[in-house]
């Protein structure tokens, strides 16, 4: 639709050669709306607007595209390049275990996306086991235990009053046959200082190989300020961006990578434990420019 | 890119900034301060002060006033808590359990998310930590009969208060939209009138897109208001201005923490103030 609304924006520019400063200006302001519509964050949308203008001003009118569709593909193209190239690939271990951490707020899909990587990697002909480090959220272990059931693989899962930390630590001991392990935390504020410090108690103890920040897709302006508390105090390698099956635009992608340079490596689109894929940078440019 | 604060800016740049950090929208940020700069006199727009709390107002206006209570009257009163997958439903039902429990009412609870892994256990753990029995059937039954089960009991038991917890669903799925359907039709069967809440819980930290879950929900299901979670953090929730501006659905409660006493009424003068910091 956003190439439909710059068509009416460049009407009037049948017959001219080139993009102009002028020209440019309401072209912009459209892509501005759709980017923030789209919940990319407000800082993010300024510079991307700028190097837009940058590349777009002075460019000839090529003879295939009316000057619309042109801008279009520029915006296309910055946020392809901003997004990464193409899907990135976690980090594993060279000896085993393969240590996977999932962080990220309440209720973005940790657990249910650690499931999703056990099944992911299974199929990769890894042996993978799961580790409930969350022993706050009611039925929290439960809820893994269920999901490690379904794949026919191990849980770990707190036993009376051992901390999140011991959880790991037991697990990593015992682990014979297992040569992944996916860590699922609880949901937790970048704000919460306690928290924050447990994770960093985690990732000490543990030299997680990937520690994947867990976002929903629906995330709003403050993905931002989110995904820097995480890696500023924690530390993330890459990011699962969840609940994208629906019609969120996932603007959030963008302003994460913007803010951290992170890459996003897979994303959810569904409830059950197969839901899971590898992340392609132009299917979410299209989808955000709508 | 994000610490720099640039030099020279002026108020109405300061304000949109503010306003679509605070998950307002371009569109209505757009409207808003056209409406301001029409508004005030040419020498109330040099005060910074006096934009800003005509900019006050103007929220409060759109946001009308302080929440209507919960209806709380039926024997039971039937809560139907619903929205996307995570906002918080399970937890809000905990809390809000623990609430009517404080005022010496019989609650009980209806486990109807049969789907989510663990889902009813989560539910049975609440209950215990406030005196609440639960019904709940084997995992993969029908939600409807749950339900369905739990106001028979509700009545039998003379439970003043029956709160429903259903699965997250995205409201773009809409053979999931249909089970909810049904919940209230079975529920209106049982009695005309029920379920005297509807209430949508949406997430503070969601941007745009809770506006579609709001409309979506609202137009296949009335809705009778909505809860808001997870304002104990930095999102502002700015969506709910464009929902209530557009829907009129009154917010009736707030989720401010994880723990059991972490649930409040919506403060609308609390709430733009927060927002405008
Ligand atoms: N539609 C959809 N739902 C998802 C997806 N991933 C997870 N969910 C759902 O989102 C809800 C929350 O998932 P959880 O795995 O419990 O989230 P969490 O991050 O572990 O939550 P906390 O531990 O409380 O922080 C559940 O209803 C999941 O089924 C997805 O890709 N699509
Ligand atoms: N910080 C904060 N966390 C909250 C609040 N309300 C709920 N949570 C957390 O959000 C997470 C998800 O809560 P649930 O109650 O499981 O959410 P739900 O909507 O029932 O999730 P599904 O049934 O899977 O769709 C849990 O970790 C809760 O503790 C709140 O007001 N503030
Ligand atoms: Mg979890
Ligand atoms: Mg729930």
């Amino acid at each position: 639709i956003l190439t439909n609304k710059l068509q009416t924006v460049f009407k009037q520019l049948r017959g001219y050669g080139r993009l102009t400063e002028a020209n440019i200006q309401e072209a912009l302001r459209e892509i501005k709306l759709a980017l923030l519509d789209a919940d990319v964050n407000y800082k993010v949308v300024k510079l991307l607007l700028q190097r837009v203008q940058e590349k777009a001003v002075g460019q000839e009118v090529l003879a295939s595209l009316s000057p619309g569709q042109q801008v279009v593909k520029i915006v296309h193209q910055e946020l392809v390049e901003l997004l990464g190239q193409s899907y990135r690939k976690p980090r594993l271990a060279s000896h085993p275990p393969t240590i996977f951490m999932l962080v990220g707020l309440q209720g973005s899909g940790k657990t249910t996306t650690a499931g999703k990587l056990a099944r992911h990697y299974m199929s990769e002909g890894y042996r993978p086991g799961l580790v409930a480090a969350d022993p706050y959220r009611p039925a929290a272990a439960k809820q893994l235990e269920v999901l490690a059931q379904e794949l026919g693989i191990p849980c770990y899962s707190p036993l009376e009053g051992e901390s999140p930390k011991d959880t790991c630590l037991r697990a990593v001991r015992e682990a014979e046959l297992q040569n992944f392990l996916i860590i699922d935390t609880a949901g937790r504020l970048h704000i919460n200082q306690e928290l924050m410090e447990e994770l960093q108690g985690l990732k000490k103890a543990l030299s997680p190989h990937q520690i994947m920040l867990v976002v929903d897709a629906m995330m709003g302006q403050e993905a931002v300020r989110v995904a820097e508390g995480f890696h500023n105090q924690v530390g993330i390698d890459g990011v699962v961006l969840t609940k994208q099956e629906g019609d969120a635009r996932g603007g959030a992608a963008i302003s994460i990578r913007a803010a951290i340079g992170r890459p996003i490596q897979f994303i959810g689109v569904g409830e059950r434990l197969d839901a899971l894929e590898p992340f392609h940078p132009e299917r979410i440019a299209s989808r955000i420019l709508g | 890119i994000f610490s720099r604060k640039e030099a020279g800016r002026d108020i109405w740049e300061e304000l949109e900034e503010l306003l679509i950090s605070a998950d307002l929208g371009a569109k209505i940020t757009e409207r808003l301060l056209e409406k301001l700069r029409r508004q005030l006199s040419s020498r109330e727009l040099q005060s910074p002060d006096r934009v800003m709390s005509a900019l006050r107002e103007e929220l409060l206006d759109v946001l009308g006033p302080s929440s209507k209570g919960l209806c709380v009257d039926g024997s039971p009163a039937v809560f139907l808590m619903l929205g996307v997958n995570g906002t918080g439903k399970t937890t809000t039902i905990g809390k809000l359990a623990w609430k009517f429990r404080q005022e010496g009412r019989r609650v009980l609870l209806a486990a109807a998310d049969t789907f989510r892994a663990a889902a009813s256990e989560q539910l049975e753990v609440w209950g215990r930590r406030v005196g609440a029995d639960i019904i709940k059937h084997q995992p993969g039954a029908d939600p409807s009969a749950v339900v369905y089960d739990a106001v028979s009991a509700a009545v039998a038991r003379g439970a003043d208060i029956l709160l429903v917890d259903t699965a997250g669903r995205l409201h773009t799925k809409s053979n999931l939209i249909e089970e909810l359907k049904k919940i209230k039709r079975v529920l209106g069967k049982v009695k005309p009138g029920l379920p005297q809440e509807t209430l949508l819980v949406l997430d503070a930290y969601t941007g745009q897109n809770a506006i579609y879950q709001a409309r979506e929900f609202h137009q296949q299901l009335e809705l009778s208001g909505l809860v808001i979670t997870k304002l104990d953090a930095t999102a502002k929730a700015g969506a709910l201005i464009g929902i209530v501006e557009e829907m009129g659905l009154p917010i009736k409660l707030i989720g401010v923490g994880e723990g059991i006493e972490d649930l409040q009424e919506f403060n609308p003068s609390a709430f733009v103030k927060a927002l405008l910091e």
